[in-house]
């Protein structure tokens, strides 16, 4: 493993702790999509089923638990927890992921490293996670407003994105048969969709004011 | 190689 995985991996982790952090201590998940909190934890089921068949290590097999775990207990707290779900943004949360959901089951049947069922669902999951932040930046693009933790939950995950593209360049020099197109196309996609929050989180920073996103 | 099948990335 690499520098850039392991920076990648941890800024992941990193994102989930700010955003359970922001949950238990605030009792609330404004600002926060369900239906892309939904979208990981599909994502997440659907990828790591490997955990059956594929030993890879002890890291890849907790850190895979703690994924599952993390996005699973994220989205029962929006749903169920009797205070946080009050403070949910529902009308602002209208993104119809199912479409997102179909699409990529769509792409997946169609393009595979190889027609099993582990293979669809693992093709299915790398496309649905490059999309899964869309219901996320548009809700914050509806409520303009982003308060502390959020912003700093999805500079994170964008954090997460950018280290995967070094690690993949650098596996890309240093392995002799490292290719994964199917990861390195969809990494891109989805790095390439937080370049505006990007420029926004910077431009905030650098006049040290409030995240705010244009209308 | 690595062979079809096994990923080793999260």
């Amino acid at each position: 493993m690499n520098i850039f995985r392991f920076l990648g991996d941890m800024t992941h982790l990193i994102s989930i702790l700010i955003l359970l952090l922001k949950i238990y201590a605030t009792k609330s998940c404004s600002g926060i999509s369900l239906k892309t909190q939904e979208l990981y934890a599909l994502v997440f089921l659907a990828r790591y089923l490997d955990l059956f068949t594929d030993f890879i290590s002890v890291y890849n097999s907790v850190m895979k638990v703690v994924f599952i775990a993390s996005s699973l207990a994220i989205v029962w707290c929006m749903r169920r927890h009797r205070v946080v779900r009050r403070s949910y943004d529902k009308e602002l949360d209208t993104f119809r992921h199912y479409f997102l959901v179909a699409a990529c089951l769509a792409l997946a049947l169609l393009v595979q490293e190889k027609f099993t069922f582990l293979e669809v669902l693992w093709a299915f999951s790398i496309y649905l996670e490059a999309v899964a932040i869309l219901p996320q930046l548009v809700l914050l693009q509806r409520s303009g407003n982003v308060d502390n933790l959020t912003g700093q939950y999805v500079f994170f995950l964008g954090a997460y994105r950018a280290f995967y593209i070094l690690n993949w360049i650098y596996r890309y020099f240093t392995e002799t048969h490292f290719s994964r197109w199917i990861s390195c196309v969809s990494g891109l996609v989805q790095t390439a969709l937080y370049a505006d929050f990007f420029y926004y989180y910077f431009i905030s920073w650098k006049n040290n004011s409030k995240l705010q996103l244009p209308a | 190689g690595e062979a079809v099948g096994v990923h080793d990335e999260l």
